[in-house]
């Protein structure tokens, strides 16, 4: 059987939140590792790759190797039932045909077992090669996602551009055009509100505005985010869950014919 | 002009 019992269940709540109008259906891949989801949005534009380590929870258990396949919107729905501060249990036997969600409140007066369907989900799995990425900048998450809904209101692909001064989003449209550097920032009190360069050379790239909004979602997961990028290849958006793992977004980019 | 690419031209199956 399957047993993963977190205690920060509000985490799971922001996953789903950050995946769920992005994928329709997917597999959660158990092992005794952790929790891995791999999976395209129907557009086969953008890829999400989930991990969520067997040590970020309380209590992991997994007998077997499973792959449990969720329909995100249904899933969501169950988490949505769970309070914010609650401890939330995934459940699930080796030839079950669903999973409970347990949702325990903080002094343990209020238990709520959800038991959801799973489905059939052929899933093909895509191998992600080690890149060294060109250019590697850690910016707050915020601040990504207000640039990104910023340049949304004014056209539909951003150019992302980063060199050692620091990284630039560009677009335009219709009635005009937009500009915005960030540049490298390690004299901040804070270290989330740092921004940082690592780059080995400038690249720069175009990409569709509403993905990167989507991505955003995940947001509340992490108060930083990660952008890697490479010539001619996806764009990496990686928001680090504390001890747990991360939630990635692969974006492939837009290419002149 | 510039055009959309797919993710799985960059990633092959595994």
């Amino acid at each position: 059987m399957f047993e993963g019992r977190l205690l920060q269940g509000s985490l799971l709540k922001k996953v789903l939140e950050a995946i769920k109008d992005l994928v329709t259906d997917t597999n959660f891949d158990c092992s005794e590792t952790g929790i891995a989801l791999q999976a395209m949005d129907s557009s086969h534009v953008a890829l999400v790759s989930l991990l969520l380590k067997d040590t970020g929870f309380d209590h992991f258990r997994c007998d077997r190797n499973l792959a449990l396949g969720i329909n995100l919107q249904n899933m969501s729905k169950m988490l949505k039932c769970a309070g914010n501060d609650d401890i939330i249990t995934l459940k699930a036997e080796d030839e079950g045909d669903t999973i409970t969600f347990m949702f325990e409140s903080p002094n343990q007066d209020k238990i709520s077992d959800f038991e959801m369907k799973l489905m059939d989900i052929d899933s093909e799995h895509l191998g992600i090669p080690d890149t060294d990425y060109q250019a590697i900048v850690t910016m707050p998450s915020a601040e990504f996602q207000r640039i990104v809904r910023d340049l949304s209101s004014i056209g539909d692909t951003a150019v992302i551009g980063v060199t050692k001064e620091g990284i630039s989003f560009s677009t335009g449209g219709d009635i005009g055009k937009a500009n915005i550097v960030c540049r490298q920032n390690t004299n901040v009190d804070k270290e989330e509100d740092q921004t940082t360069v690592e780059i080995h050379e400038p690249v720069s790239l175009t990409f569709a505005l509403r993905y990167l909004n989507s991505f955003t979602k995940a947001t509340a997961l992490s108060p930083q985010v990660t952008l890697s990028l490479s010539k001619e290849l996806p764009i990496v958006v990686e928001y680090k869950i504390e001890k747990m793992g991360f939630l990635r977004f692969y974006l492939a980019p837009k290419i002149e014919e | 002009g510039v055009s959309q690419r797919s993710i799985n031209s960059f990633f092959a199956p595994k």
